[in-house]
């Protein structure tokens, strides 16, 4: 996934 | 998932739990400031707008839910259910001095110009400056009750395990996000103080604790 684009964090 | 994101979020979890709860056993929101924890609830709205466009994990979805709602619970309790323990004259801290700036920044730097992108970069943002009222509160006061410095010591360790998650992340995943990193970094930073006298004057007879 691109840099950053993955929001899985809370 | 790793250890350091996994207790990193069991500290965040225990924070907002003790907090919902020392102001429901004691009917008082004495000494914290409502105005960090409106800023709180701003944070998890804005970040997890998500929550109606995609799923991660029942995990993901479970935690944002209960963040939101204890968040909009502690407001509720300071503003409305305790509202005359609330103290409002210490809690005096102008908040749009850090929400304009912020949502300045959010627009500016962000990962894509798009208005979900720019609601989640504000709430990162936000969320590294959000405990400034609080922190100016207890230095007006010059004191904090031991249950109110454990609620921040894991708030504080909450993003410090982040900031390890995030070094994990770039080395096993080379996973990488500038804007979470330096907001944590900035967020961690101003726990420091707040850290070493939890540490240094934690005491076993210690009924609170004192700020400079």
């Amino acid at each position: 996934c691109p840099i950053g684009a993955k929001k899985d964090e809370l | 998932m790793n250890v350091f994101r996994l207790t990193g979020d069991l500290s965040h979890l225990a924070a907002i739990i003790i907090l919902l709860l020392k102001i429901w056993k004691s009917r008082s929101c004495a000494g914290i400031s409502g105005k960090s924890q409106i800023l709180f609830a701003v944070v998890f709205t804005t970040r997890y707008l998500d929550l109606l466009t995609s799923f991660i994990s029942l995990y993901n979805t479970s935690m944002k839910l209960i963040y939101i709602g204890c968040a909009y619970a502690t407001v509720y309790l300071i503003y409305v259910k305790f509202r005359a323990t609330y103290d409002g004259n210490h809690d005096s801290f102008r908040v749009e001095f850090l929400v304009v700036p912020v949502g300045g920044l959010a627009v500016l730097i962000n990962h894509n110009f798009s208005l979900m992108e720019i609601l989640w970069t504000f709430s990162i943002y936000l969320e590294s400056v959000a405990i400034l009222p609080q922190l100016f509160m207890i230095s007006k006061t010059g004191e904090a009750e031991t249950i109110t410095t454990h609620y921040l010591f894991c708030l504080g360790l909450y993003r410090a395990l982040y900031l390890l998650n995030w070094i994990w992340r770039y080395y096993f995943e080379g996973f990488l996000d500038m804007i979470a990193i330096f907001a944590g970094l900035v967020q961690t930073v101003l726990y420091c103080d707040f850290f070493y006298l939890y540490v240094t004057k934690g005491g076993k007879d210690r009924k609170k604790v004192m700020l400079p």
